[in-house]
């Protein structure tokens, strides 16, 4: 679909993205870990698009499996939520995947 | 309001109420440690109310000052939400504050 491939295009030409909700503090703590890191994610929040809000939703679900906010793709690869995220991040996985994705 | 009135009755008569959300981790979160603590909390899933659920939400800026969720009440008395919870878990105080409240 269209929208599948708008977010393929979206994940693969920048370095770090985050599928988001404005209200959510999951979605918050993710955000501010990774601007603490240095890097600049690009921020999509899903419940400022109307209805492609949950479209979007549905399509990342299709893509990765994850129907969850915060959805946090690095590299063009899907990391996961806000757990995964900093879990990497406290093994010491992150900023390396983040200095690959060039995105530091 | 008759709203007021019965958050007021609600916070009153029952030791230990969140109110909460059902698609929340943070809401998640502190139901949880509630329950890992032996407590049983009440709790007011404000996204299964309908339209209820805002106006209670409104309700609870108006008595707290916090129009978040979760919002924690324990012996009658404003906790906070999950990190104001969490905190008084690690300084130790949150396990007294549940006893005193299921003493009274
Ligand atoms: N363990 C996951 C939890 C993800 C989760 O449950 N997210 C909630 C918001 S905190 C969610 O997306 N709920 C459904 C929704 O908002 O559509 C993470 O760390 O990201
Ligand atoms: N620090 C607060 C954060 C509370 C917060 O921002 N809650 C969000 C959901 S995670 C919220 O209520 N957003 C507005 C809403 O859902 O109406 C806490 O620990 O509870
Ligand atoms: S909506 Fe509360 S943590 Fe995501």
């Amino acid at each position: 679909s269209r929208l599948e491939e708008t977010v393929k295009t979206t994940i693969t030409e920048n370095p770090v993205v985050v599928y988001s909700k404005t209200w959510c503090s999951y979605s918050s703590e993710v955000k501010t870990l990774l601007k603490k890191l240095g890097c600049e994610p690009l921020v999509i929040e899903l419940d400022q698009l109307g209805p492609q809000g949950p479209q979007l939703q549905k399509v990342l679900e299709r893509l990765t499996g994850q129907h969850t906010v915060p959805n946090v793709f690095i590299g063009g690869e899907h990391i996961g939520g806000c757990t995964d995220t900093v879990k990497l991040h406290r093994r010491g996985e992150l900023e390396s995947l983040l200095s690959e994705a060039s995105a530091k």
